[in-house]
């Protein structure tokens, strides 16, 4: 038997990066 | 400072990668639009699309990366990030770009644009909790 392959599926707010200031105020 | 890159790309964005947006909807990294992002922040609660432009592409003490100074959102806030040259972007109406795009295909086979000063990248933010 061959177990079937799992495809990973990532979420799309995975490859935006977050940028934000690092001060806020 | 600016945060340190990872030590290897990130596997979401290897050529053939299955990205599920807000929606449901699967598609490959490469077939990826803008539209893909706006509507999927769209549909979040907490995440916000933010334009962030290309100010300065500096030198890094680091091998093999960069320093990228942004211009983030309305405000402009100034935000620098310090990433591999081949790391991806996601130029508004353009596309996936990098500093070094032979590098980006030669490691991720993704097509890329060479990222360029007055580029404007899609970035996200949390959106503010009132």
């Amino acid at each position: 038997n061959v177990e079937p392959r799992s495809v990973p599926v990532f979420p799309w707010h995975s490859l935006v990066p977050f940028l934000e200031p690092s001060q806020s105020n | 400072p600016p945060a340190s890159p990872s030590a290897s790309m990130p596997p979401y964005f290897m050529r053939g990668s299955i990205i599920q947006l807000a929606d449901g909807e699967l598609k490959r990294v490469e077939d990826l639009k803008t539209e893909d992002f706006i509507q999927s922040a769209e549909l979040s609660g907490d995440l916000k699309i933010d334009s962030s432009t290309v100010e300065r592409i500096d030198c890094s003490h680091t091998p093999d990366a960069v320093v990228i100074q942004f211009s983030v959102g309305e405000h402009k806030a100034q935000v620098r990030v310090e990433v591999l040259v081949e790391y991806p972007f996601f130029v508004f109406g353009q596309g996936w770009s990098s500093c070094c795009p032979d590098k980006t295909t030669q490691l991720l086979e993704l097509s890329c644009a060479k990222l360029s000063v007055g580029d404007v990248c899609i970035s996200l933010t949390l959106r503010s909790i009132r």
